[in-house]
């Protein structure tokens, strides 16, 4: 699979919301 | 379903729309359903009175998600005093659109030999849930940041004994796709979307916690009274 920078992205969402 | 069967969506059991002694004996139970991507209301007419009942035929006021009948209601035979026949009604999103409050309301009126009745009920948001809700993965994020906070709606999901496998299967066969999951400080974070049949795009961010029986629901959507159906449907989809 490609990484196209979104699985980082989605954890820096996911991590974001916990560690606002 | 047994193994290999896909669990199918949730179908509330019908409930009584039209008590008899309101409709000059004519009861009507009810519910919706959305099968193979048809959404249908499921109905049970009872004849509780002395006559013959003949001559059915439904209608529905607009409503805030244009449903209305694709077909007329097939009731072939006569109706017996004390009989109760099943009937399926295939639905159309393409009628008329008024907002209604609640949003999930319908008017129906219902007409027979003896005379027309009316009545109202609410339909849950997730039968208008589309079979091409996944969004795309960089769609998702862009709108997720697009969206602004004020349009983001939160909700506890409590009694909810799934873990994150589970609720993903359980919302998949209700059209809510889930796009990414991550594990953050020992909770696991699932991204969702959901289309609603007007284009109306929902996006969910669902927290669930090993050993927490509350889960918290997050919802972004540029429609934000659509919100608090979309978590009731959660509830819902999640608890049964």
């Amino acid at each position: 699979e490609l990484d196209d920078g979104l699985d980082e992205a989605f954890s820096r969402l996911a991590e974001s919301r916990t560690n606002p | 379903g047994g193994v290999g069967i896909p669990a199918g969506a949730y179908v509330i059991p019908k409930s009584v729309w039209l008590p008899a002694m309101k409709a000059k004996g004519l009861e009507i139970s009810g519910t919706f359903a959305r099968r193979m991507g048809t959404i249908q209301m499921e109905l049970s007419l009872t004849n509780k009175a002395m006559q013959v009942m003949t001559d059915f035929a439904i209608q529905f006021n607009r409503n805030s998600f244009g449903l209305s009948p694709a077909a007329a209601l097939q009731v072939h035979t006569p109706l017996s005093p004390n009989q109760t026949i099943e009937v399926t009604l295939p639905l159309s999103t393409v009628g008329p659109v008024m907002k209604m409050d609640p949003l999930n309301n319908l008017q129906v009126a219902v007409k027979n030999n003896i005379d027309v009745f009316y009545f109202s009920c609410l339909y849950p948001i997730n039968i208008l849930f589309a079979e091409d809700g996944k969004m795309d993965r960089q769609v998702f994020l862009a709108t997720w940041k697009d969206i602004p906070n004020d349009n983001e709606a939160q909700f506890q999901v409590k009694d909810c004994h799934l873990n994150s496998e589970a609720a993903t299967n359980k919302l998949q066969s209700n059209n809510v796709f889930t796009i990414a999951k991550r594990n953050v400080e020992g909770q696991d974070m699932l991204y969702q979307s959901m289309k609603l049949t007007n284009g109306i795009w929902v996006l969910a961010e669902l927290r669930i916690q090993p050993g927490n029986p509350s889960c918290t629901l997050s919802l972004k959507c540029r429609a934000p009274e659509v919100s608090q159906f979309v978590f009731q449907s959660y509830e819902a989809m999640l608890k049964n």
